[in-house]
């Protein structure tokens, strides 16, 4: 596909570790718009995935679009998502593509 | 120059 064509893949993260282990930069009012993966921690929970990338920007959280999010606000979303007890994974939406969809 | 909190907001889970 095209840059204008993104691809998105849902990945469930199982809550496999005590962490997720991901960093991410990036939010509404930034140049970087939506949440992108910038390291993936040896042994967290989205390391053990294995279907979670660096450099992945985070479309949705749970089916929670983080569109028009700032950044802590789109951190608090995904750090509540790992924390709850409703669920045992997490989903991300998220795509290759380093663009604002 | 780009957005200051570019360069600051990185949070880790």
């Amino acid at each position: 596909p095209g840059l204008l064509e993104p691809t998105s893949t849902l990945v469930r993260v199982a809550k496999s570790a005590s962490t997720l282990g991901i960093a991410i930069e990036g939010g509404a009012n930034t140049r970087q718009p939506l949440p992108r993966i910038v390291t993936i921690q040896r042994g967290g929970s989205a390391h053990n995935c294995g279907q979670l990338r660096v450099g992945q920007v985070i479309l949705e959280v749970n089916g929670v679009s983080l569109r028009g999010r700032e950044h802590r606000d789109a951190a608090r979303l995904i750090a509540e998502a790992f924390k709850t007890n409703e669920r045992d994974h997490v989903d991300f939406l998220v795509t290759e593509f380093n663009v604002a969809l | 120059s780009p957005p200051k909190e570019y360069e600051d907001e990185v949070t880790f889970f």
